[in-house]
C-alpha cells in the first residue's frame, strides 16, 4: 500500500 | 491602475475551469510582467502555478503591483455571464477592494460590467527549485485526459513508468488491473499528435488519480501536455497557453510503505 505524500517539504517559503 | 483587455475571453474561462476544482480561492498577482497565480490545494498535495504574460493581452497596464484575492466560485459566476466571443476588460484601482469585469459583444451593442469584491488572503509565496528531470514526456493533452479518466475506474492510484521505449500508465483494484502503454511516435503529420520522451534515466512513480483528473480540466487550453518526472520529487504537468504562458500543476508522489 502507499500513502499520499505532501508538497510542504519540496518548496521553500519565500 | 490595473487594466487588462482580452479580445477573446474564452481563454480566461478555460483558465478558471482549469483551477477551480483544486482551489476555492487564490491570489492573482498582477505586475508589469503579467498575471501570476500560485496556490496549493487545501491538503497541500498539489500546487497550481499560472503565468499569463502581459504581452499576450490585447492591452495591458499595471502601474503598481497588485495582489487580488479572489473567490473562484464568485469569479466563475461572473465569467458565466460572458459570451465566448466577448471582449473582456479587467480593471482595478490601486489598493482597491474590488475588481471590475467588463464584457463587450463583438458588435459592441451589448456592454455588461460586473463588480466583484476582493478578499484578503494570507497566501505564502513558494520558491519552486529548478530541477533537471529524469524523464520529460510530451503527449496529446486529450490522450492524457482519456488515460486518466479510463484508469480512475480501476483504482485510486496511477503508476507512471517511463523508459526510453515508452511510457506505461497502470492502475489496479477490485475490478482487476489496467495497463496503457504509449510508444514514442515515429512520424506524425501534426506536431500536436506526437508522443515524445526525453529520458536521462527510467522513473516509476505513483500518483493519486483524483488529482491527475483535476489537472486534465486544463485540456482545453493546449493540444499538448508535458509531464516531467524524477524519483521522489513532485510530478509537473504543464499545459502551454498560446501566446500567454502556461499553467503548471505539481503533484506529490505517493510513498510506498
Amino acid at each position: 500500500s502507499s500513502t499520499q505524500g505532501r508538497l510542504d517539504g519540496f518548496f521553500k517559503v519565500l | 491602475m490595473f487594466e487588462a483587455r482580452l479580445v477573446q475571453c474564452s481563454m480566461l474561462k478555460k483558465v478558471l475551469e482549469a483551477i477551480k476544482e483544486l482551489l476555492n480561492e487564490a491570489t492573482f498577482d498582477c505586475s508589469d510582467a503579467g498575471i501570476q497565480l500560485q496556490a496549493m490545494d487545501n491538503s497541500h498535495v498539489s500546487l497550481v502555478s499560472l503565468n499569463l504574460r502581459s504581452d499576450g493581452f490585447d492591452k495591458y497596464r499595471c502601474d503598481r503591483n497588485l495582489s487580488m484575492g479572489i473567490n473562484l466560485a464568485s469569479m466563475t459566476k461572473i465569467m458565466k455571464c460572458a459570451g465566448n466571443d466577448d471582449v473582456l476588460t479587467i480593471k482595478a484601482q490601486d489598493n482597491a477592494d474590488n475588481v471590475m469585469f467588463m464584457f463587450e459583444s463583438q458588435n459592441q451593442e451589448k456592454v455588461s460590467d460586473y463588480d466583484m469584491k476582493l478578499i484578503n488572503l494570507d497566501q505564502e509565496h513558494l520558491g519552486i527549485p529548478e530541477t533537471d528531470y529524469s524523464c520529460i514526456i510530451k503527449m496529446p493533452s486529450g490522450e492524457f485526459a482519456r488515460i486518466c479518466r479510463d484508469l480512475s475506474q480501476f483504482g485510486e492510484s496511477v503508476v507512471i513508468s517511463c523508459t526510453k521505449e515508452g511510457v506505461k500508465f497502470s492502475a489496479a483494484g477490485d475490478v482487476g488491473a489496467a495497463n496503457i502503454k504509449l510508444a514514442q511516435t515515429a512520424n506524425v503529420d501534426k506536431e500536436e499528435e506526437a508522443v515524445t520522451i526525453e529520458m536521462q534515466e527510467p522513473v516509476t512513480l505513483t500518483f493519486a488519480c483524483r488529482y491527475l483528473n483535476s489537472f486534465t480540466k486544463a485540456t482545453a487550453l493546449s493540444p499538448q501536455v508535458q509531464l516531467s518526472m524524477s524519483a521522489d520529487v513532485p510530478l509537473v504537468v504543464e499545459y502551454k497557453i498560446g501566446d500567454f504562458g502556461h499553467i503548471r500543476y505539481y503533484l506529490a508522489p505517493k510513498i510506498e510503505e
